[in-house]
């Protein structure tokens, strides 16, 4: 199993769009993929039809007890997808966790034993206090969504920081999958100069598809459904197949 | 002094750009305004012109004395308008505060003794977590905005439920200004929706006021200024002028 931590400290990227049909379409070319919701927010778990009654055992389960992942994970209506959902209890998490035994090993401690995925992904909060640095210790790679806007530009070199940093001292394995450009939008100038300056500095370490600003993504959460079976010819749909198809050849 | 803090555990909302905006459409009306920076981000910092170098003292630094509250506040390249910056240091104090003294009151401490403001913001990063907590203790109100998408709409019964709880424990005069609409698409029928719900489930406690969505408003940032002074003339200026003017007769 290849584990990808799907992280930004900046709001509202993009993450758990990018982490629900991602995953989707992944699954959609017959791998077996789990997705790890790691945001107390569980929105990845709603975009995946999960109920608040639906989610026990959820992903904060798993850091008290991590021989509890095989039990947590369910399958979903996508067949090949299954998830391990969040509740808001797991925000509880970023302060029980201080002072404890391996604070940010946890997660990887849980994923290590599951067997039968070829892929999984993590849906990581809008901040880099524990349980991103789970997510970041858990992972073989970090996919790193990025909005084509000035604040969200302005987070990346700290972010790319940190992911040195876990590197340097617990994960010696995580390397960057890649920058994904998300909710571009062709005819306003700010998204342009974000992909160029974007580009200049990290090169072939974004990735050529872009996802478009396409307002079927963000109405296929409210049917509980992956934008994939909620409009599969919608540009979005196209655009994370299409990112599916370069993450499997870069990988 | 009058402490309103912004929040919103969901990421990219609009916390930061409703911050530097109504701070700045205040300023404009002979009001003196400070405004806080409490996101490790730093984004309200960049908004108002602020480079990394020059956020010392930072608000960081209240957290362990707050005496330095009035030394950190700055004047902005706005007549009225104060900033205390944040730098990357914030996010230590998510664990660092954890066990200590007093946790959730140290900005409270550190704002009570500033004279010459009529009005506090306080802008705080996407979460429920020790700054967002501070920020709560140490308001009088809590303004939310809120993106008029459904994953916006799903955490706001959570972060209700936690005003309620800030309000019960530690902070008797916490209430509600309002929940106001932001990145307001009219021809997207997802904003309309979610627009009538809220307007159904909150009545009067959501602004008249919708601020759409409008690029001039990302592009600000860009050039260190406010909306207000980089282009007032657009819809996103007007439209946080008239929540200025709506705020004040509410408050
Ligand atoms: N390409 C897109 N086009 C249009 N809307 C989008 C697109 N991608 C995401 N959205 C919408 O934008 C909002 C933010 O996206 P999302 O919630 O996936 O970001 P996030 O980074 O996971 O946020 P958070 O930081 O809160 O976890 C959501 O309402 C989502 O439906
Ligand atoms: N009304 C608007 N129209 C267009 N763009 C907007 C609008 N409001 C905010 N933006 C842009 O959307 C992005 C998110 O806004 P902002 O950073 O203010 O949200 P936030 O809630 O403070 O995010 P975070 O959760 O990361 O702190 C920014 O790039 C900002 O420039
Ligand atoms: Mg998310
Ligand atoms: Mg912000």
């Amino acid at each position: 199993m290849r584990t990808i931590a799907i992280a930004n400290q900046k709001g509202g990227v993009g993450k758990t769009t990018t982490a629900v049909n991602l995953a989707t379409a992944l699954a959609a070319t017959g791998a077996s993929v789990l997705l790890v919701d790691f945001d107390p927010q569980g929105n990845a778990s709603t975009g995946l039809g999960l109920g608040r009654a639906e989610r026990d055992p959820s992903a904060y389960d798993l850091l008290a007890d991590p021989g509890r992942a095989a039990a947590a994970a369910r399958p979903t209506m996508v067949p090949g997808l299954s998830v391990i959902p969040a509740t808001q209890e797991l925000a509880g998490a970023e302060v029980e966790l201080v002072g404890e035994d391996n604070p940010t090993g946890r997660l990887r401690a849980a994923l290590g034993p599951l067997a039968g995925f070829d892929w999984c992904f993590i849906d990581c909060p809008p901040s880099l206090g524990l349980l991103t640095l789970n997510g970041l210790v858990a992972a073989d790679r970090v996919l790193i969504p990025l909005q084509a806007e000035f604040y969200a530009l302005e987070g990346l070199s700290q972010l790319l920081k940190t992911v040195e940093q876990v590197k340097a001292r617990s994960n010696p394995r995580l390397d960057l999958a890649g920058v994904v450009l998300t909710m571009f939008d062709r005819r306003n100038n700010l998204s342009e100069q974000v992909a160029q300056d974007v580009r200049a500095a990290l090169g072939t370490r974004v990735f050529r598809t872009m996802i478009p600003r396409n307002v079927r993504l963000s109405e296929a959460p409210s049917h509980g459904l992956p934008a994939l079976l909620y409009d599969l010819r919608c540009p979005g749909s196209e655009a994370y197949m299409a990112l599916a198809r370069e993450f499997r050849e870069a990988a």
